[in-house]
């Protein structure tokens, strides 16, 4: 069976793929 | 029919920092049987089920997501249910109880939200729809 996602926040992505949106 | 799963490219290392999550190697492909809104996607590889981040994935193919291409600045209104403070300079950091607005949805969890004249990534697992459109 799935268990429940994780209930902490993902991690950001690694610095060379995150995309600049703000 | 059978069910075919997206296929995606893991594109850096990851290590699990909880028991239902997997470790992942850059160059892995990796099969998702569930993508949740928060950012964490249940996967298959090999004999291995869990949890992994969506952020360190890249479609194998044609990326077929349904992700918008820009910020909509006429967001929608959510309240954060959680604190969470800022750890890189794109951040947000907000208490919980404050009304913000959305303006970009990212399928890695992370959403782009404005509140006032300050805008940054925050946790969308730490928001919830207001339920009215100020």
């Amino acid at each position: 069976t799935m268990k429940n996602p994780p209930q902490n926040p993902p991690p950001r992505p690694p610095a060379e793929f995150r995309r600049k949106h703000v | 029919g059978p069910i075919i799963l997206d296929t995606y490219s893991v594109i850096a290392d990851f290590t699990k920092t909880s028991k239902d999550e997997i470790e992942l190697r850059a160059g892995d492909l990796v099969e998702i049987v569930e993508k949740n809104s928060n950012g964490w996607w249940f996967c298959q590889c090999d004999y291995k089920r869990g949890w992994v981040p969506a952020s360190y994935l890249e479609p194998l193919d044609q990326p077929e997501e349904a992700e918008e291409a820009e910020p909509d600045y006429g967001g929608e209104f959510f309240v954060t249910i959680s604190s969470y403070t800022a750890e890189q300079e794109d951040e947000i950091s907000l208490q919980s109880g404050e009304v913000i607005e959305v303006i970009h949805r990212l399928l890695d969890g992370w959403w782009v939200v404005r509140k006032g004249e300050e805008t940054g990534h925050f946790p969308s697992m730490y928001l919830q729809k207001t339920g009215d459109k100020e």
